[in-house]
């Protein structure tokens, strides 16, 4: 240990390359949307020559966009606005949202609901 | 889905299908082991303070399931069922790479193997700054345990980080969803009792307020029961909170209150300690100047030991003391066991419903405030005592007959141990 903080470590500095690219175009949205679940497989996002028609994959973008912007309560319209790349640029767990929330859970406890103190 | 299916096809991964398609608990043994990999330290902070919130994020888990957390240094990497590790971009052999600041901070795999990034600014619990690690970590054991996201507000499990007070804790629902996977929390506690205090309230009118206590081995809970469940660091150590009686296997306590008389007692073995509220300390001598502790038999005369349990009966002002399959009634007013004790406890208390009774060796017998009932705790379950106000609503109750057994985590939730090794963080 002692050894191990007395080694140089300007090598791990955090380098100003080590910025995340902000998600701001259709490319970057619709990996964003295909890494994190929210649509089909890559083929779906990625141009191929037998992807599917092109009307099927404005079609597929718009549902995932939607899907993507009603669980961050933001109005489901299938655009790549502003506040939903927004959303998508949020700090995030990299675990993909593939299964959407699960059923309600369990009913709240009687009682207020307890903020939490320092333990 | 080709990186989803690498998550679930892990050899010797517990994958239980779920009955509803849902989430599925990952793990099926109770004490699972974790290590923070020594070639993957972040360079934000030092290294005891990594293990030291590690630890204390297993430890958050594992006071609302029946699974502990022990941090293993020693053991072959691929036996560790936890690991955790810091790094930048391409890290760790993994197909996932990071971002770098901002966006995507860690992720987990149902392999058991947690990332952070270290592009990150993680910071401690006690900073207001940056990511706090300790909410990361905590959110990504849980996937690892095998919750998926959800977008219910108050989770730990959103996706999104949420910046607000370094203060938090696993809300209701988190702990539902994580005991719908792994259970609630069971085991027989050594003594439970409610602890009466007065205070003054702005007014200057004197209070009547109570806490309720669960004793088990060298630990104790606090329960709130405004909010069904322990308070929020607990068990801690008996060590810790309560001074001069003895810090493990407490055998029963009782609150003789009467009019005249506000006198508390810890019993152990063939001795008994007298508490005292205000100091909160046990008391070294009497007001005859003789030492504490004491012999049961001296101080309740009649009263064999080791006692299995006890509880006072405010009503009848009697203190019932419990001893295998007998019960001991003690007046404190003569200080005298009464002339039809000892009785067989299936006579004193007899069951409503035939053979549904704790029969012997009662763990504890605890009369709650918050239900205004006496119960017997044994195991895992309860037997509540049948009170005036049930007799009133049925007059064919028997008097202390006792109600069919139920599951104590039924009544009281999360009351959950922790792993010895992070008992006193």
């Amino acid at each position: 240990e002692t050894l191990f903080h007395s080694r140089d470590h300007s090598d791990r500095e955090t380098s100003p390359l080590h910025q995340a690219k902000p998600i701001a175009d259709l490319h970057a949205a619709q990996r964003f949307l295909s890494r994190y679940g929210w649509s089909g497989s890559q083929g779906t996002w990625a141009p191929s020559p037998e992807g599917p028609p092109e009307a099927t994959k404005a079609t597929t973008l718009s549902e995932a966009v939607r899907r993507f912007q009603r669980v961050n309560a933001l109005p489901a319209s299938g655009e790549l606005d502003a506040a939903t790349l927004a959303a998508m640029n949020r700090p995030r767990c990299g675990v993909p949202d593939t299964r959407l929330p699960p059923p309600a859970g369990a009913p709240p406890p009687p009682g207020p609901v307890p903020r939490a103190t320092r333990r | 889905r080709r990186f989803l299916r690498m998550l679930l096809l892990r050899p010797g991964w517990q994958q239980e299908e779920p009955p509803d398609g849902g989430v599925a608990r990952a793990f099926s043994k109770k004490t699972l082991t974790w290590r923070l990999v020594g070639e993957a330290l972040s360079s934000q902070l030092s290294v005891e303070e990594q293990r030291h919130i590690f630890r204390l994020a297993f430890r958050m888990w594992s006071e609302v399931t029946p699974l502990d957390f022990r941090e293993d240094l020693t053991a072959p990497g691929p036996t560790v069922d936890i690991k955790l590790g810091f790094g930048r971009g391409r890290h760790l052999g993994c197909p996932r790479v990071f971002d770098g600041s901002g966006q995507e901070f860690a992720h987990a795999w149902r392999l058991g193997d947690i990332h952070f990034d270290d592009d990150e600014h993680f910071t401690p619990p006690t900073s207001d700054l940056g990511i706090s690690l300790l909410k990361v970590a905590v959110h990504e054991i849980g996937h690892v345990l095998g919750l998926p996201h959800t977008y219910r507000t108050g989770s730990i499990m959103q996706p999104n980080y949420i910046p607000q007070e370094p203060a938090f804790e696993l809300d209701w629902s988190d702990r539902k969803a994580i005991q719908r996977l792994y259970g609630s929390c069971e085991g027989s506690f050594d003594t439970a009792f409610d602890w009466i205090r007065k205070e003054r309230n702005q007014y200057g009118e004197v209070m009547v307020r109570f806490s309720t206590y669960f004793f088990r081995k060298s630990w104790y809970w606090l329960y709130e029961n405004r909010n069904n469940r322990t308070r929020y660091g607990d068990p801690i150590q008996i060590l810790i909170g309560w001074h001069g009686i003895p810090t493990q296997n407490i055998d029963a306590f009782v609150h003789i209150w009467t009019w005249r008389r506000d006198e508390r007692y810890f019993f152990k073995g063939n001795q008994y300690w007298r508490y005292d509220s205000d100091k909160d300390q046990a008391y070294t001598d009497d007001e005859q100047g003789k030492s504490y502790p004491k012999l049961i038999s001296e101080g309740f005369p009649g009263i064999p030991s080791p006692l299995d349990t006890a509880f006072y009966d405010r009503r009848q002002q009697l203190l019932y003391f419990f001893q295998g399959s007998l019960v001991f009634a003690f007046d404190v007013n003569r200080n005298q066991v009464l002339s039809s004790y000892p009785m067989k406890i299936t006579e004193a208390f007899p069951a409503i419903t035939p053979h549904n009774h704790p029969f012997r060796n009662i763990d504890s017998a605890y009369y709650s405030y918050t239900h205004n009932s006496a119960f017997f705790f044994k195991d895992n379950a309860y037997w509540r005592v049948v009170t005036d106000k049930d007799i009133q609503q049925n007059p064919g109750l028997p008097t202390n007959g006792l109600f069919p057994k139920k599951s104590i985590s039924e009544q009281w939730f999360d009351i959950c141990d922790v792993h010895i090794s992070t008992l006193n963080m």
